[in-house]
């Protein structure tokens, strides 16, 4: 493999934006780009994560290579990103580390580091990313991230409501409850600020906060987030890169008994 | 009282 980013933080933000939910994950690469998906030790949120050529200025992969990484170590070195340096990713046929070159230009200045790989095995699920679902939300990552930090100090548990009226968010904690209505908007001057709803039935469904706020972390890869919806299903919230390729959230929700 | 559900309940594993 060897996969060159023309701004090496877009991978540190990618690596980011899910580090916190899932310690360990194995990258599979092949000539259609970097694929992974990796569950919480809980197995209630499942990260899905598609890194297609598209997002790279130059990608090539001779032959479908798996590479395990701890996030932990991979991040520490990310922190070197920034947006003047291109980052670089080798990996050899026979894989036993992941080589990152990070290269400077204008600063006449290169970084390397390498970095050992690991055999994870993990269990995949089968999930359909195609998935048909009873709504769909289009809305402002920043506006949806707001929501989430402002409602999951009040409980534990986070509430969607999709109806007739628009989308609701809402908490009812122990000393507190609050609620925020979003009706479907058309910004033509700011397109980010638009929030459509699709659906064919209306939904209403908890899930844990401390999900959500793992999830929302995901938030600077895009402007708009894309929610998916559906009673039978956990739900899907994804975040889908200007380049193509994204990572998408599957959260499984809370019950009544 | 909610109760919270996993992936394993939805999802077959591969």
């Amino acid at each position: 493999l060897e996969a060159k980013f023309d701004d090496s933080t877009i991978f540190k933000k990618i690596i980011d934006s899910f580090k916190d939910s899932v310690s360990q994950i194995n990258f599979m690469c092949s000539e259609s780009g970097i694929e992974a998906q990796a569950i919480d030790d809980s197995r209630v949120l499942l990260v899905s994560l598609s890194i297609p050529p598209s997002c790279f200025e130059t990608y090539r992969c001779d032959r479908p290579t798996t590479v395990g990484v701890y996030l932990s170590s991979l991040s520490k070195l990310l922190k070197s990103a920034s947006s003047s340096a291109t980052l670089t990713l080798y990996v050899e046929d026979q894989p036993d580390e992941l080589l990152l070159l990070f290269e400077e230009s204008k600063a006449s200045k290169s970084m390397e580091y390498k970095m050992k790989l690991v055999d994870i095995t993990a269990d995949m699920l089968e999930v359909d990313s195609d998935m048909k679902s009873d709504v769909s939300v289009e809305m402002s990552g920043v506006e949806f991230t707001k929501i989430v930090r402002d409602l999951t100090q009040l409980s534990d548990s986070f509430t969607v409501s999709v109806g007739k009226d628009g989308i609701v968010f809402s908490v009812d904690g122990e000393t507190a409850s609050g609620k925020v209505l979003l009706q479907p908007k058309e910004d033509l001057a700011n397109p980010e600020n638009n929030l459509s709803i699709s659906m064919t039935k209306t939904i209403d469904l908890s899930f844990a906060s401390k999900y959500l706020l793992d999830i929302i972390k995901a938030s600077t890869l895009s402007n708009m987030i894309s929610l998916k919806f559906s009673e039978e299903t956990p739900a899907l919230f994804e975040f889908k890169m200007e380049k193509g390729g994204g990572i998408g959230f599957y959260l499984a929700p809370k019950y009544d008994e | 009282e909610k109760t919270q559900f996993t992936m394993d309940d939805f999802y077959e594993l591969i």
